[in-house]
């Protein structure tokens, strides 16, 4: 038996907007700990991985680990059905052939419930190595956002180079050339900040098109986390407070 | 423009 209530039932709707174009069908790892979900877009180029511990959860029980396979397009249309306020709850049974969602507002006395159908998907687990990443950059999510649209506009690939001063963004296109380049900006204005941790400069290519689909997740979090390895993919972390971590990682562009 | 890398360059299938 698994269930789990959510007060703030708005975040579940702004995980699943973040992760509904990237991802189609993914099997959602349930444990007595949490629930984690880790799943590639179809080109394997992008991987989301999901972490919400049992704490976040007004109340969470699991008695055994289960494995719900779940449509995340169905359920992106099922979560429709929540007002920005709900509250909502997820139940499965044993062996269950569908998960149950209850979305409730207790001002308005109004609640509304669904299955959704569970689907069977054999999708393989990657093994993501842990890495010592040489270089963390922590921007402002909606500033991160802003940049790789306007970048977007102008190439599709952008490149980023981190040192100890600065984290540059450059592109290279028919229009011309040129860079966004961010110093260590320590404003008392918190979520203004940009806070460089650069142990190893780090310079790769990405295609602009991803990141934009990651930044969906910008309404999670004030802060984008930039985790760089020259030898390793992009990760692009959105820290979910006093719940968990939706991590995004983008292979890099190989340059000649 | 580089070539686009796969995740599986990467990362192991477990």
């Amino acid at each position: 038996m698994f269930e789990a209530k959510l007060t703030e039932g708005l975040i579940l709707k702004k995980i699943v907007e973040s992760i509904k174009d990237i991802v189609t069908d993914v099997n959602i790892d349930i444990s007595p700990s949490g629930i984690s979900l880790q799943a590639m877009d179809s080109s394997h180029v992008a991987l989301v991985s999901l972490n919400l511990s049992m704490d976040g959860f007004e109340h969470y029980r699991a008695d055994t680990n289960m494995v719900l396979g779940v449509s995340i397009a169905n359920l992106a249309k099922v979560m429709k059905l929540a007002d920005n306020n709900d509250q909502i709850t997820l139940q499965a049974d044993q062996e269950a052939t569908h998960l149950k969602i209850i979305f409730e507002n207790p001002k308005t006395e109004r609640t509304t419930e669904f299955n959704l159908n569970l689907i069977t998907i054999d999708s393989e687990h990657l093994a993501i190595p842990e890495t010592e990443y040489s270089s963390v950059v922590t921007i402002n999510s909606g500033e991160f956002s802003k940049i790789c649209k306007e970048l977007f506009s102008l190439s599709e690939t952008v490149q980023i180079t981190t040192n100890t001063d600065y984290v540059q963004f450059s592109v290279e296109g028919e229009v011309g050339s040129g860079q966004v380049r961010l110093g260590h900006n320590d404003s008392e204005k918190k979520e203004d900040q940009t806070i460089l941790e650069v142990s190893e400069s780090v310079q790769q290519q990405f295609a602009i098109r991803y990141l934009n689909m990651f930044n969906k997740a910008s309404t999670l979090s004030s802060f984008t986390r930039l985790c760089l390895h020259q030898e390793q993919p992009l990760v692009v972390e959105f820290k979910i407070d006093n719940l968990g971590v939706l991590k995004y990682f983008l292979a890099p562009k190989i340059s000649d | 423009k580089g070539a686009q890398k796969s995740l599986g360059n990467f990362f192991k299938k477990q």
